[in-house]
């Protein structure tokens, strides 16, 4: 199973629709400071981390949704979708491509909003949801997401964290 | 169950030292348990003692060996039980240019088992990819991507 | 004293909207004391927009983006009461190979008021130096100290 | 007032007497990764800071002295000396050259120590040592002292620890 693809819309500095492509192996993300290499990031633990909104730098869900830039008006929602080679089916879907997608609309309450999964476009419950991911071994809080900084956790957790993570794979 | 965590360390902890001597071109580290008769009532150690130099306590290590250090364990687990994707942001940050080309090296080959989307601003580490996205903003803080294309003279900022 | 505190506020925010101004080639930032009549009630709070975009909360800003918003902010201070002597170690590990030259030049000027001592691997930051300390290990972990010559052809390692 | 030299005897991966010059203006320190960068860092704070340990990376002070390498036998000793050159009188001491020296020793207990503080090669008192250095604006948890890994650190502080830097400056 591998990353085919990442569809973006209005997710951080990703305005309108975006589609990024991705192959197997080694890939590098370059550019300058402030560019968008660790939003990417963060747009792939958005939908791979449903729990957790500090795993990816925002205080609050709508944070994530384009803020309109230095003029511009916000955007009122954001949508990502993560594009799967799922052939080995390593994903419990029946299909050879899985698209796993997470939408968020503000509500008219202030920092108000409405979150949607889906699988293959249809609706998904958020369990369901999440035990697909930890099924498959990329639920967003593993050992195999390095966020910007955190390099030296490993050897900077207690050895009772770090014994956690054995735990985890056994 | 104990025996199945057992069997997860010893493992790991045999792919962590050879990776850790590779990594710092001969040096030692090796993981403990440390209530090996009952290891969920301990935690798990590491000892390291990088290339001729002494045992280390983990605090006194340079930026960059602690760096290895921790890139080693990663490697150690996708070994034993490798995850189908690896998302890492400037692991490189600490590594001096020598390092950055280890790692380079080394995902690349690793890279045949797995995914790895790498983020970094060092030609040592990215001229090892199989491919290059490029991100940029016009000056209006909006993202975008281009030239998809191998590694070829890639300079610091990704231009 | 309140006093004595708004007095160095407002000139340290005033330094620090000139500096983060040059190092962001164009961006906005500035201090707000939470309690202006009662500063000690309160905190320090940072504002930023980078060059072309709006107004963004820290933690939302990129790795780059937070040291040079940290690194304008120590200027400031400097500018308003300089101390002797600066020991920065690192500072530049987040910055793209422009931004390691902003901050080179920056400490080249500001080193005409105080000392700067700056440990770094990057040949973008290094070579404004005055002076290049090198150290190196010979494999026993024994440090040794060579070549204090003037900022030319250093590589990544110092080598 | 700007720091001359470093001497270094036994600290941390300096073994035996190393005596380091460094000029006024813009100094770098380069070098591999474990080289000893950070270690003269380290040996700059030892003396400026004798009230804090966790700024050098040491559980205990005793860890910084020569471990002996892989073979070696540990030392017993270390020193530290900064010489400044004090023509402006910034350090409130009449002379025009200052040595500052931080010495500790083991003792015979396990992890015990004797730490011993030098004015110009004069025994000093703790006290006398820290208030010449907050005089002169050179103590060790400054904002002009920035360690590997900290530059965020004072955007990530809380608005009040950052007004803690105002207060301290005022
Ligand atoms: N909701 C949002 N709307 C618009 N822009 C946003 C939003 N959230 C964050 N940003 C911007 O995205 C930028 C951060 O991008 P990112 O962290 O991906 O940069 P980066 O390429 O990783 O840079 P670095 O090399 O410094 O780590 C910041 O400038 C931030 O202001
Ligand atoms: N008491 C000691 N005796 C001998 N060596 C020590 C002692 N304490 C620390 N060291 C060694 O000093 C080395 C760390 O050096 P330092 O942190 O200065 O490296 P550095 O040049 O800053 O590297 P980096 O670029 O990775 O940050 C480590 O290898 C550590 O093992
Ligand atoms: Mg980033
Ligand atoms: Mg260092």
């Amino acid at each position: 199973m591998y990353l085919k693809a990442i569809e973006l819309e209005n997710f951080k500095s990703f305005v309108h629709k975006n589609r990024i492509d991705f192959k197997q192996g080694f890939t590098a993300i370059s550019g300058p400071n402030g560019s968008g290499k660790s939003n990417i990031g963060d747009a792939i633990l958005f939908v791979l981390g449903p729990k957790s909104s500090k795993v990816i730098r925002a205080s609050k869900l709508v944070d994530l949704i384009y803020d309109g830039g230095k003029k511009g008006k916000p955007a009122d929602y954001c949508r990502v979708s993560l594009i799967f080679d799922n052939s080995d089916r390593v994903l419990p879907v029946d299909s050879n491509e899985v698209r796993l997608t997470r939408y968020i609309k503000r509500t008219n309450k202030e920092q108000g909003y409405n979150s949607y999964f889906y699988i293959n476009d249809e609706s998904a419950r958020l369990q369901d949801f999440v035990s697909l991911l930890e099924h498959a071994k990329i639920s967003a809080d593993g050992y195999n997401f390095v966020k910007q900084g955190d390099v030296t956790r490993i050897v900077e957790m207690t050895p009772v964290e770090r014994r956690g993570i054995l735990d985890e794979i056994s | 169950k104990k025996y199945a965590l057992l069997k997860v360390y010893r493992a790991i902890n045999d792919n962590f030292r050879k990776i850790y001597k590779e990594m710092s071109n001969g040096g030692d580290a090796y993981l403990i348990l440390e209530d090996e008769e009952n290891p969920f009532n301990g935690g798990l150690v590491i000892k390291v003692k990088p290339p001729g130099k002494g045992i280390k306590p983990l605090h006194a290590l340079s930026g960059g060996e602690k760096s290895l250090t921790a890139l080693a364990f990663i490697f150690a687990i996708q070994q034993y039980d490798p995850s189908p994707i690896y998302l890492l942001d400037e692991v490189d940050m600490f590594l001096d240019g020598v390092n950055s080309e280890i790692l380079g090296r080394i995902i690349r080959r690793n890279a045949s088992s797995a995914q790895f989307i790498v983020m970094s601003l060092r030609k040592a580490t990215i001229k090892f990819a199989d491919y290059i996205i490029g991100v940029a903003n016009r000056g209006d803080g909006i993202s975008r991507i281009y030239a998809h294309h191998v590694p070829e003279g890639v300079s610091e900022n990704g231009q």
